[in-house]
């Protein structure tokens, strides 16, 4: 898993 | 990004477009819930946090969040505005009686209980997912109460809807063309929050195709 999960939903 | 996204944040945008315009031309805020429009203003305060670490540039994608984001947090702090003073006479204060602790207190407890990662951002994140998927519950309860509402509040809860079931197809079309795509938190939360509107649209539609005014029996 990515280190920052970036939510890239609204 | 895909259709149904996009169509879904669209769609949303709308829905507060007509709840504005219902406000404006009919100059009274009757049949809405303040409760449920001081969640969603709670929800988008605490979800985008991030707008004040990201930089919105950074990428297509980022600038467009950015846009919407701000686009939410400032159209439910007006609505909210328009609701507790401008036209504060017309507010159906006696109807809108929904207990909110009893959505604030289960969503806190489920975001701090289950989240992604053990930061106070992911912590406040997954909150306000657990918060959005019950924060219409007070404007469906005044909807009850009342038993009929004008046309454009019950479009308004139908866009709503349509948002959301939008969503639940994004996240089922992410699902087979992205092979890394497992967020569970958005597909429980989302699938409760789409299944609220379930009876309401069933009445909603009953009612359309009679021409009539949202009634509920």
């Amino acid at each position: 898993r990515r280190q920052l999960r970036i939510h890239d939903e609204l | 990004m895909n259709l149904f996204r996009l169509g879904g944040d669209l769609l949303h945008v709308f829905s507060i477009f007509v709840l504005t315009l219902k406000i404006k031309t009919s100059k009274n805020v009757a049949g809405i819930s303040l409760r449920t429009q001081q969640l969603y203003l709670l929800v988008f305060c605490t979800r985008y946090l991030d707008l004040l670490f990201t930089n919105p540039f950074r990428s297509g994608l980022t600038m467009y969040n950015t846009v919407f984001k701000i686009l939410f947090i400032a159209s439910s702090a007006y609505i909210v505005y328009l609701m507790r003073k401008k036209y504060k006479q017309t507010y159906s204060v006696k109807d809108d009686t929904f207990r909110v602790e009893f959505l604030i207190v289960p969503a806190c407890l489920a975001g701090t209980l289950f989240h992604y990662r053990n930061t106070f951002f992911e912590i406040v994140w997954a909150f306000s997912i657990y918060m959005e998927s019950v924060a219409i519950i007070p404007q469906l309860y005044l909807l009850q109460k009342t038993g009929e509402v004008e046309n454009l509040t019950s479009h308004y809860i139908a866009c709503l809807g349509g948002y959301r079931a939008l969503y639940l197809l994004n996240w089922v079309w992410r699902f087979f063309t992205e092979p890394r795509y497992r967020h569970w938190i958005e597909w429980i939360a989302g699938t409760i929050q789409t299944a609220l509107y379930a009876d309401f649209f069933y009445y909603y539609f009953l009612n359309k195709t009679k021409g009539q005014k949202l009634k509920l029996p």
